[in-house]
């Protein structure tokens, strides 16, 4: 609860308008940003203490992306295999949603938690992402795009493979036509 | 009134046209078809010296309005079972991902703008704007803190910062029979500067200081990223509740955590 609490007073913090809008100095902005990515990492540190409740795991093993809005995540980005998503719905309804993991080149076979094949296609992100190098320093060129169903916690597996086999059940490549 | 050549991007709910220039022109979704075009603009900041400058506070742009920066447009189309992406270069600090995924009925924008060149010693505030055949008549419709909507009218200040509201969720506009609605995914600028148009402003770089305390420029070196989604619909169904629905699911997406797997995880 501690770390929440840091939480809810960052969130308490950036209600002023200048942490909306940006109508500050640059560096008061630089520290509205450090004080919610803190508070950030600390919740997320509960989070996963929270799912070594319910798993064998510890929680140093379980990684939490946050700049997957940027394709960022270090965790998926060396040919995941054997992988483990775990996927929270903050919603209070259970939703259906495309979620998009950066991974190299590959093929990959997603499984849900019934451990039925999941339908997933392989992605390339766009050139001009991939060409801000100091803001994406990692690997990974694509995205691997499934559709997750999930009620509150969902799981996925994903293992990578070499792309002989059935081939429903492996990745689909994108088809790319130039204009 | 000749339908542009072009290509058509497609799946069972969503299809988008795009003419030979590589713009969108037409949008067909949940049963309604509507001719829909975007581009992406800036305004011109008022030099410093003027009577009142562009900064963090004060957007003043030129009365003439934005500058058009991009008459053609490469674009690679990547077509799959589950999502279909036409990315769009527009300059080399523009550039979209257009999105539709099969199964889901809304289309997703999702761009790409800066550093903001500033070489004209110029500031820049960089909008999108959707244009449409929807004939609004100087309505439009925004939300409050993402909770109800307020209607908007047009032209009731001159200027066009004194037409901008904020847009934390989504802004409409409709007629009779269409209706677009645009969500965005952070609170933004907003309004509808003509018939059937819808804008957003998207990022700014601005060089001076407008005098109203911050005692520096706008001056953002950085690049943004972010995305719209498009809805399209028939004005006479109850489109507003699925819209909220959706404004949620957008706002608040799935949390994924990543591990080795490992047995009995059920």
């Amino acid at each position: 609860m501690n770390n929440l609490n840091k939480l809810k007073q960052s969130l308490g913090i950036m209600q002023h308008h200048d942490a909306i809008t940006g109508t500050c100095k640059q560096h008061v902005v630089n520290d509205y940003t450090r004080i919610l990515s803190s508070a950030l990492t600390l919740a997320e540190h509960t989070a996963k203490m929270a799912l070594q409740k319910l798993t064998s795991l510890k929680t140093g093993q379980f990684v939490s992306c946050l700049q997957l809005n940027i394709s960022i995540c270090e965790f998926t980005q060396n040919r995941p295999n054997n992988l483990l998503v775990t996927v929270y719905n903050p919603l209070t309804r259970a939703t259906k949603q495309y979620v998009r993991i950066p991974v190299p080149r590959g093929y990959y076979m997603v499984k849900d938690f019934k451990g039925n094949a999941v339908k997933s296609q392989l992605v390339p992100l766009p050139e001009e992402l991939i060409a801000l190098k100091y803001l994406r320093p990692n690997l990974t060129q694509y995205d691997l795009v499934f559709e997750a169903e999930v009620e509150k916690l969902g799981h996925y597996h994903i293992k990578s493979t070499n792309g002989d086999f059935e081939s429903q059940n492996v990745s689909v490549d994108s088809e790319m036509k130039e204009l | 009134s000749k339908e542009p050549q072009g290509e058509m991007v497609g799946n069972s709910l969503v299809k988008l046209f795009f003419d030979n220039n590589g713009f969108l022109w037409k949008v067909e979704m949940n049963g309604v078809s509507a001719n829909v075009s975007q581009k992406f603009l800036f305004y011109e900041a008022t030099k410093e010296g003027d009577k009142q400058t562009s900064g963090a506070y004060i957007s003043a742009p030129l009365i003439q309005g934005a500058n058009i920066r991009s008459f053609k447009i490469d674009l690679k189309i990547y077509d799959g079972p589950l999502v279909k992406e036409i990315h769009q270069h527009f300059n080399n600090w523009t550039s979209q991902v257009i999105r539709i995924y099969e199964g889901v009925s809304r289309v997703e924008f999702e761009w790409l703008i800066g550093p903001i060149p500033v070489g004209d010693r110029l500031g820049k505030e960089v909008v999108t704007v959707f244009s449409s055949d929807i004939r609004n008549q100087y309505v439009f419709h925004t939300d409050s803190n993402g909770r109800e909507m307020i209607n908007r009218k047009r032209n009731i200040m001159k200027e066009i910062p004194g037409n901008y509201y904020p847009i934390t969720g989504r802004i409409v506009l409709e007629d009779d029979k269409k209706r677009m609605t645009l969500l965005n995914d952070r609170a933004q600028g907003g309004s509808c500067l003509g018939d059937g148009t819808l804008e957003l402003m998207l990022h700014r770089r601005l060089l001076h200081d407008d005098s109203r305390g911050l005692g520096e420029p706008l001056n953002d070196t950085t690049v943004a990223r972010g995305k719209i989604y498009m809805i399209l619909n028939s004005a006479d169904n109850d489109t507003a509740t699925e819209e909220r629905l959706i404004q949620q699911e957008l706002h608040l997406p799935v949390w994924l955590f990543f591990s080795r797997s490992f047995l009995n995880v059920n």
